[in-house]
């Protein structure tokens, strides 16, 4: 069972931005992500969940080094797209679970998210494919998050 | 530059649930993805964003034979949870990029989006990380989606 997961990994340097309240039609997601590419900032993950009424949120990760260049960015072209603000966390972590085939075992995302719970660990932000399960937590709980994760998931019962 | 990206796959066997407005503690993915899981239901893709207030949404993407199922456990669960309702969606496609090293390229991401700005798609869902750019778009915009990514990315210009 657990022989697909390949590695747990934590990620302490990076930070979360989130454009609230974007437009939700074509063009939006391009003119944003057109702008943070015009300034070099590399972004690590990107999450825009379902919308509500005709807006939508659009977060994601970048280095902690970028912050200040990418909130500057985001706050301007939050104001061309018509969005409703900028928010943004520098005191979070990111911890993924690596495998292959990760969606096709049904137990997985919830052996993953019942082993935070079980630390108290509030989990922030999932974004979950067939090759890893993120989750971004607080930067207090980060350690505690990744060696939970390593005992279930890499360690030999 | 496109020497990193390996595939553009469409995937019209999908459908997207949200459980709207759940409270945002510990514990409560973990019940959500539990009770999914003791149903045999396997998550192709989890989203959950920033939150708005104390509470959020978590959606995911399910094969289209199984979404009765999840739809009936889903709503038993947002009642368990104490969020604010289901939402879901049957007419979509998903679309991705998949490649090696994809968030150490800053023009990568506007470059997906731009393409499918350029059609006129709108994209409902998104989730990228290092190995793959995932849109969900219109069931009526798959084909056209990824016909323009694979034009962009694999054929030779
Ligand atoms: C919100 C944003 O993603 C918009 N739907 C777009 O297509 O650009
Ligand atoms: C919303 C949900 O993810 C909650 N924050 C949890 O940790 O379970």
């Amino acid at each position: 069972k657990s022989v697909i997961i390949k590695a747990v990994a934590l990620d302490k340097e990076t930070a979360k931005i989130a454009v609230l309240g974007v437009p939700d039609r074509p063009g939006i997601a391009a003119r944003l992500f057109s702008g943070l590419a015009a300034e070099g900032i590399c972004v690590e993950m990107i999450l825009q969940s379902v919308m509500r009424g005709q807006i939508n949120d659009i977060a994601f990760l970048v280095d902690k080094r970028d912050i200040e260049k990418t909130i500057t960015a985001c706050r301007d072209l939050s104001r061309q797209l018509g969005a409703q603000g900028v928010t943004f966390d520098t005191e979070i972590a990111r911890v993924s679970v690596v495998g292959a085939g990760i969606s096709s075992h049904a137990e997985i995302p919830s052996r993953v998210f019942s082993i935070l719970a079980g630390k108290g660990i509030n989990i922030e932000m999932i974004s979950a494919s067939s090759m890893a399960i993120t989750c971004v937590v607080s930067s207090l709980d980060g350690e505690a998050a990744v060696h939970a994760l390593h005992h279930e998931f890499m360690e030999d019962k």
